[in-house]
């Protein structure tokens, strides 16, 4: 079947770190066919077809908020498969299998997380769902 | 492969652009 493209703005300059990522130039409008829920979404830019950061695109109409789900300050048990060392301020530092408690699922795949009085962002390719409850 | 997305966290979007912790 046809497959439908979403179209976006490129926010601000990327340069590639890797061979199946596509550069990026702010401005850019670029047509999106699979949005990986860790941060990644495959684009099709003319000629280039590659991996880019969702963290860089905004979409044309701005109305983007209505696919992310609302923040649950509940949270949802999560455990870390990865270990990941804050280098920004309101990242979080912590071990491969720590259980966690995800309270923001973002697009950009840096997941608001809370580990007891601490909340940041970790990246959620490095957790998995414990599927317990509190 | 291409079909798979790279394995390294994507990069935080650019300072301004940052939303506040939930």
């Amino acid at each position: 079947g046809p497959i439908m493209l979403e179209s976006y703005r490129v926010i601000a300059d990327y340069g590639k770190s890797s061979k199946y990522e596509v550069t990026l130039k702010a401005g850019d409008m670029v047509d999106i066919v699979e949005k990986s829920p860790n941060g990644w979404w495959f684009c099709q830019c003319e000629s280039r077809r590659g991996w880019v950061p969702a963290s860089y695109l905004e979409p044309l109409d701005g109305a983007d908020e209505s696919e992310e789900p609302e923040p649950n300050y509940a949270g949802e048990l999560y455990k870390t498969t990865k270990g990941y060392k804050a280098v920004e301020e309101d990242e979080l530092t912590l071990e491969a299998g720590e259980t966690i408690e995800v309270i923001h699922k973002l697009l950009d795949g840096w997941w608001v997380v809370r580990k007891g009085e601490d909340t940041g962002h970790y990246p959620s390719m490095f957790l998995y769902r414990t599927g317990e409850k509190k | 492969s291409i079909k798979e997305p790279p394995q390294n966290p994507p990069p935080r979007p650019p300072p301004e652009h940052r939303r506040k912790k939930a």
